[in-house]
């Protein structure tokens, strides 16, 4: 890694940023989440702190601009430079702009949710196919209303999952319209409009009025963008493609490559480009506004470009589903600003343990064991050690206080755990045959570790995945293409996942998120399914890619569970949190399962 | 069977640099990049291929001195504005 020269960095870790203005690309909310989650990137591993404030005083100013936007580093429309930053320090300093000739997605396509419809606000999945034909945008074809929709799988033939697309015929935003669709036309100044129109305004925001005559009623809204066919670059940016359009005396109904050598699809922007020259780039993959993010604040926190290819802070824009911050990037902001604290001291647990029951009492230990520890707290700085190098933890504490914990028996030793649940409102971790229980009652506390076998007898040393039903209180865990059910002592199973209705092709059970009403989703590398408790079956239409629900978490997920309400994602040792707010899932904090959730030094 | 028929390459008004050569992307990308000062930028063919190594060597690129595929691919693809040397 490199820093700037003179080892620029902020003197303060509470970092505070301004999102200046919005690229209309992605929804808002898509926008703030990918920062959130691209600072706390950095905020997981050092102790920098970083929270958003609204005015220009903000340590970090992030701005979208185009070509020359004031600093003298211009862009240069669409691809080849993306976004730049400037190292810490005052004004313009800790900034960071981005290319809005770009198309910002998060690295997998435009981002179009969906009203309406049958497919509950999914996003469109492009392309799609809608009797045999490929569609890249949303489509007013097969419909008498002109209203556009999009399928939100690959094959509408075959799913016929759809909703509408943002348009201005279903809703306005913001204005003073409550939301109400464009009426069209509508008057204003005298003049008739049968579109959005910008006039009037010198932000170049389109509008529309939502009655008949703006010039007496004064109600609008602005117009929704129309990402999925709204051109990048060329000399219409932003600008809708218009089809079909005539190029070199041919018509053109969809984007073409045509007239390029560099296979870019493109597309004119009026209807006819041998006249008028007015053209742009058709949406493409688009590039994740997240890493790029991550990328430039690295920047604006001190670090320089890495010579290490695979390194989030190379200069060279790749995507990838996992955490993006390599050890050389850990190691260079921990340069600059040391590694995230530890966290407080526990009280000191010095008590004279008692052997561990064989199965974990259900009355929570709230405070630092007084009287009768019923089992063994987690040797923290000043706590007692682990009994044997090996062993459940069933002696009193060993002698030598200052003795190291087994690497088995340290729960902050744990790289990838086996399995995560919630179980009687406590989180427990497995790990080869061993669980821990965090307790969150009078401190957040790791209770630990005990056998599994101890408590529930039946179960294998290894766990895909467990969770704990609401309504009925049954634990069920999974191992490979097996399933038991715990209810209290009594067990149910093993049982094969065929009776859960889960064919050859699901070889485990990755994670289990319940849901109300007795149905859970069950999750399997890429697809979850719904479950209902009830009748112990899964719905075998249900069958729904992960991404197509829960965007921004990674695709191969080794652990899925629910805690306090939040759905979490793990892959290798962090966690992606997913929370659901108005029905809409959303990424709200990336962690490290270690640091995070055991606050493990 | 359709005649296969010579595609037709157009100029795009904006599209700056459909038009550039090779050589041309590489001496403004390496320009751009902090690479080499403007006195550098002239037909000397050792100035280029020195700032093509040291181009090579911080984004661990085989060192040919050339500006190969490898390289051009580089050049070529979508990336962070901050300079690589210099400030």
């Amino acid at each position: 890694f490199l820093t700037f020269e003179g080892d620029l960095k902020w003197h303060h870790q509470n970092i505070t940023y301004w999102i200046q203005n919005y690229s209309e690309d992605l929804p808002r909310d898509v926008i703030d989440d990918a920062f959130a989650r691209a600072f706390a990137l950095w905020s997981a591993v050092t102790p920098l702190t970083f929270t958003r404030v609204y005015g220009r005083e903000a340590d970090i100013v992030i701005q979208f601009g185009v070509r020359e936007h004031g600093d003298g580093y211009p862009f240069d429309g669409k691809d080849g430079l993306l976004a730049h930053a400037f190292p810490p320090g005052a004004g313009i300093q800790g900034d960071a702009h981005f290319d809005d000739e770009e198309l910002w997605s998060l690295g997998k396509g435009v981002v179009v949710p969906t009203y309406f419809g049958n497919a509950n606000g999914a996003a469109c999945h492009f392309p799609f196919t809608f009797e045999g034909r490929s569609y890249s945008a949303c489509t007013t074809d097969g419909r008498s209303d002109d209203m556009l929709w999009c399928s939100t799988t690959a094959d509408y033939d075959t799913d016929h999952k759809f909703g509408f697309c943002p348009s201005e015929r279903l809703y306005t935003r913001d204005g003073n319209a409550d939301g109400k669709p464009c009426v069209f036309p509508f008057t204003f100044e005298g003049r008739s409009y049968s579109a959005c129109t910008t006039d009037g305004r010198s932000d170049g925001y389109r509008w529309c009025a939502t009655t008949a005559n703006y010039d007496q009623d004064k109600l609008y809204g602005f117009c929704p963008t129309r990402a999925d066919s709204t051109v990048t670059g060329g000399n219409s940016a932003g600008e809708l493609c218009v089809f079909p359009f005539t190029f070199l005396g041919k018509e053109y109904s969809t984007c073409t490559r045509e007239g390029r050598n560099d296979g870019h699809l493109w597309c004119a922007t009026t209807s006819n480009f041998d006249r008028d020259k007015k053209w742009g780039f058709c949406p493409d993959q688009g590039y994740s506004l997240f890493l790029v993010a991550a990328h430039e604040f690295g920047h604006a926190l001190g670090l320089d470009h890495s010579s290490v290819p695979e390194a989030l802070m190379y200069p060279m824009y790749s995507y990838t589903e996992e955490n993006p911050l390599h050890e050389d990037d850990v190691k260079g902001i921990q340069y600059l600003y040391g590694s995230r604290p530890k966290p407080e001291p526990q009280p000191p647990t010095t008590t004279t343990a008692e052997p561990q029951p064989t199965a974990p009492p259900t009355v929570c230990v709230t405070g630092p064991p007084t009287t009768h520890p019923s089992e063994r707290p987690t040797a923290g700085p000043t706590g007692p050690p682990s009994a044997g190098p090996t062993g459940p933890p069933t002696a009193g504490p060993s002698a030598a206080p200052t003795a190291p914990l087994d690497p088995a028996q340290d729960v902050c030793k744990v790289e990838i755990f086996d399995a995560i649940a919630e179980i009687r409102n406590r989180l427990h971790f497995f790990k080869d045959g061993r669980y821990w229980r965090l307790s969150e009652r009078g401190g957040r506390r790791v209770q630990g570790p005990f056998l599994i076998k101890n408590t529930w007898p039946a179960l294998p040393r290894k766990l895909d995945s467990a969770f704990e039903e609401p309504l009925t209180k049954k634990i069920f865990f999974f191992s490979g293409r097996q399933v038991w059910v715990y209810t209290g002592e009594s067990v149910l199973g093993p049982r094969r996942l065929d009776k859960l209705g889960l064919g050859p092709e699901v070889a485990q059970v990755t994670g289990a998120l319940p849901r109300a009403e007795g149905k859970v989703l069950l999750f399997s590398r890429q697809s979850f399914w719904r479950f209902d408790v009830k009748t112990q079956k899964v719905d075998s239409r249900s069958a729904t890619p992960v991404d197509q629900m829960f965007s921004g978490v990674p695709l191969n997920t080794h652990d899925i569970f629910q805690y306090q309400e939040k759905a979490y994602f793990c892959q290798d040792r962090f966690y992606w949190r997913v929370s659901s707010r108005n029905e809409v899932n959303q990424v709200d904090y990336v962690g490290y399962v270690t640091f995070d959730l055991l606050q493990c030094p | 069977a359709p005649r296969p028929r010579q595609p037709t390459f157009v100029v795009f008004p904006g599209d700056r640099q459909a038009n550039l050569t090779d050589r041309q992307l590489a001496e403004e990308y390496l320009y751009r990049y902090g690479y080499t000062h403007v006195a550098e930028m002239n037909e000397d063919e050792d100035s280029l291929r020195r700032a093509l190594q040291r181009l090579q060597r911080r984004l661990a690129l085989p060192e040919t001195g050339e500006l190969d595929t490898t390289t051009l691919n580089a050049i070529r693809a979508p990336r962070c504005g901050v300079p690589d040397v210099g400030k």
